[in-house]
């Protein structure tokens, strides 16, 4: 696999946008974005050397394996994939990784969470969905729970967040839950973000915009 | 046996696919 990035700066993926505006729109600084664009360049190359990021290639960056089938993974690529043509381009990455940065907006992070676990994006958790997404993480943990249990679990949970009692979570509930829950959001937030310069460091020698306060 | 009070959004953040920490993995 031949190197594809830091040689030619001149050349971007398609779907490249200027640091500076998404730096503008996001937590992340110029060298930040600059930085990203490092990873996202790793990423987009794995498979196919086409500087968009397939399914495939984020699954295989998540389980070191392109054939995972995941649920949570196939939502998240989802999100990602804002334009909805079936990859995530440099500038859906980062204003979606944005999301999870340490001084991302905590509502942010709660309405991303929602949209996730809102399977079918009905714009509420609903009972069955809840479910799908607890037999889904047994299926790829060593877990084991009776049937009984699951619905034991599916049960106590839904009669805690769903405070209208009206058979589905909406996002007042949802935010309402994990401010009482706040562990729920743990994933939400990727402190690497905050040292991405250290972790891709190469730009440095060749960044074109200086970071401003 | 898993205590009934497992709060079933806690298992799910659990899953591996949910974890981006990976992406950053070298």
């Amino acid at each position: 696999m031949g190197c594809f990035c830091s040689t030619s700066k001149n050349v971007k993926t398609p779907g490249y946008e200027d640091p500076t505006i998404l730096a503008s729109e996001t937590p992340f600084t110029v060298s930040e974005v600059e930085a990203l664009y490092e990873l996202f360049l790793k990423l987009s190359n794995s498979i196919i050397e086409d500087g968009l990021i397939h399914k495939e290639e984020f699954q295989l960056a998540l389980f070191r394996n392109e054939n995972e089938k995941n649920l949570f993974a196939d939502r998240i690529f989802d999100l990602f994939d804002v334009k909805r043509n079936g990859v995530i381009e440099f500038g859906e990455f980062v204003r979606s990784l944005g999301v999870f940065h340490p001084n991302a907006a905590l509502e942010d992070k709660i309405a991303f969470a929602f949209r996730l676990y809102d399977l079918r994006q009905t714009g509420y958790i609903e009972r069955e969905e809840l479910k799908e997404m607890v037999l889904a993480l047994l299926h790829e943990s060593d877990l084991v729970l009776s049937d009984d249990m699951i619905e034991a679990i599916v049960d106590k949970t839904f009669k805690d967040a769903d405070t209208k009692d009206d058979g589905r979570i909406d996002q007042d509930e949802w935010k309402a839950f994990v401010s009482q829950h706040p562990s729920l959001i743990k994933n939400m937030t990727l402190p690497y973000l905050k040292d991405i310069t250290l972790a891709f460091p190469s730009f440095i020698a060749r960044t074109e915009v200086e970071d401003s306060e | 046996v898993a205590p009934v009070t497992m709060n079933a959004f806690e298992l799910i953040s659990k899953s591996q696919g949910l974890n981006l920490s990976s992406l950053f993995e070298k």
